[in-house]
Order: structure tokens, then sequence, then C-alpha cells
């Protein structure tokens, strides 16, 4: 089973 | 003040009704670059970014950076009252309150005249790296909505395969499975209608159909979309426009 990411995960919250 | 002036306004309204659905509160970041708009969805599972080159404009005159808070829906409210071939400007004052949309025929017969409240809109902004993506496939829009719409009748997940010998879009599902393979072909009386696949290395990548569908909006506004994988990082789907982008930025799935 594969679950979803999310985008903070790869990118930088400035 | 900023007063840009676009020869057609049916750009801006493809462009808005591309990402109405996956973001509603944005601001236009206006500088001497373009229009540009980056916004997450609420999930912050998607991101698009947006830009609409200052040479797209014409004039272009913008005294100094300004950010406009726009809601999508109000906007698109505002732009059916354009018709698509109508050359539309933009207007507004250093410290806006409201943004003036301007509506010409071609004819120079008929001006309308619109003005839409401008909200406060504190946004999170996403430094996104520069990355070199062991993939990168253009292929027909159209092809690539189909595909999509296709496989979400069967599974809310697509796994995309990027291999030298082609791409495999696969999926499976309570009532069965199902895929769409995709070989390299260069088409050369009508080169929007090739895939093209750059590899560096093989990458194998789950989505959520729900998220692409929606980008697939976009495809009105290029015959043509790229789509950039590398494994375990968010895919870059883009539409490029004569004079700028919409991009789309999608978090993968990943195994436990």
């Amino acid at each position: 089973v594969k679950s979803q990411t999310t985008l903070g995960r790869f990118f930088n919250l400035s | 003040m900023l007063e840009a002036r676009l020869e057609q306004a049916g750009v801006l309204k493809k462009v808005v009704d591309a990402i109405r659905d996956l973001v509603q509160d944005i601001n236009f970041d206006c500088n001497d670059s373009g229009i540009a708009l980056q916004a997450m969805d609420n999930s912050h599972v998607a991101l698009v970014s947006m830009l609409l080159k200052s040479e797209g404009f014409s004039p272009y005159r913008l005294d100094r950076n300004i950010a406009l808070g726009i809601n999508l829906t109000s906007l698109t409210k505002v732009l059916r009252c354009a018709q698509n071939e109508d050359i539309l400007t933009l207007k507004a004052e250093d410290t806006p309150d409201t943004l003036s949309l301007i509506f010409e025929n071609a004819e120079n017969d008929r001006i309308s005249e619109y003005e839409l409240k401008l909200m406060d809109i504190d946004q999170e902004h996403l430094g996104i790296p520069e990355t070199e993506y062991a993939a990168a496939i253009s292929m027909p829009s159209a092809e690539f909505q189909r595909i999509c719409r296709d496989l979400i009748q069967l599974s809310d997940s697509v796994t995309i395969e990027a291999s030298k010998e082609g791409v495999k879009f696969s999926c499976s599902g309570d009532i069965g499975s199902g895929s769409v393979t995709l070989r390299q072909q260069n088409n050369v009386d009508k080169p929007d209608l090739s895939t093209k696949i750059e590899l560096t290395e093989p990458v194998t990548l789950t989505f959520s159909l729900k998220y692409l569908v929606n980008f697939c909006k976009a495809s009105a506004l290029s015959s043509v979309v790229t789509l950039s994988l590398s494994n375990e990082v968010p895919l870059l789907v883009e539409y490029a426009m004569g004079s700028g982008f919409v991009r789309f930025y999608l978090a993968p799935k990943i195994g436990e």
C-alpha cells in the first residue's frame, strides 16, 4: 500500500 | 502602477480555467519578469506555478512590484464578460484595493470596464529546488488527458514507468486493471503529435489520478505537455505557452 506524501517533504517552506 | 495589455483575453481565461479548481485565493505577483503566481492546494499535495512573461504584454508598465490578491471564482465571473478575442488591459495602482479589467473588441468600437475587489492573501511560498530529472516525456496534451480520464475509471492511482522502451501508465482497482504504453515516435508532419522520451535512468512513480485529471484542464493552453520525473521526487507537469507557462507539481505516493 502506498500513501500520499505532501510537497513539504520535498520542498522547503519559506 | 501596473498597466498590462494582452492581445487575447482568451489566454488569461484559459489560464484561470486551468487552475481554479485547484487553488482559490491567489496572489498575482507582478514584477519585471511579468505576472506570476505560485499556490498550493489545500492538502499541500499539488502546487501550481504560472508565469505570463512581460514580453507577452504590449505594453507592460510597472512602477514597483505589486501583489494582486485575487479570488479566482470572482475573477472567473469578470472574465466571462470578455470575448476570447478581446484585447484585455489590466490596471492597478501601487497599493491597490481593486484591479481594473478593460476589454476592447478588435474593431475598437466596444470598451467594457470592470473593477475587481482585491484581497489580502498571506501566502506560503515553497522553495522549489532546481532538479535534474531522470526522465522527461513530451507528448500530445490531449493524449495525456485521455489516458488520465480512462484510467481514473478503474483506480484512484496511476503508476508511471519511464524506460528506453517507452512510457507506461498502469493502474489497478476493484474491477480490474489497465495500462497504456506509449512508444517514442517522431511525427515529422505534425511535431505536436510526437512522443519524445529523454532518459538518464529508468523511473517508476505512483500518483493520484484525481490531481492529474485536474491538471489536464490546462490542455487548452498547449497541444504539448511535458512530464518530468525522478524517483522519489514530485512530478512536474508543464504546459508551455508562447510567452509563459503553467506548471504543476504533484507529490508522489510512496510505499511504507
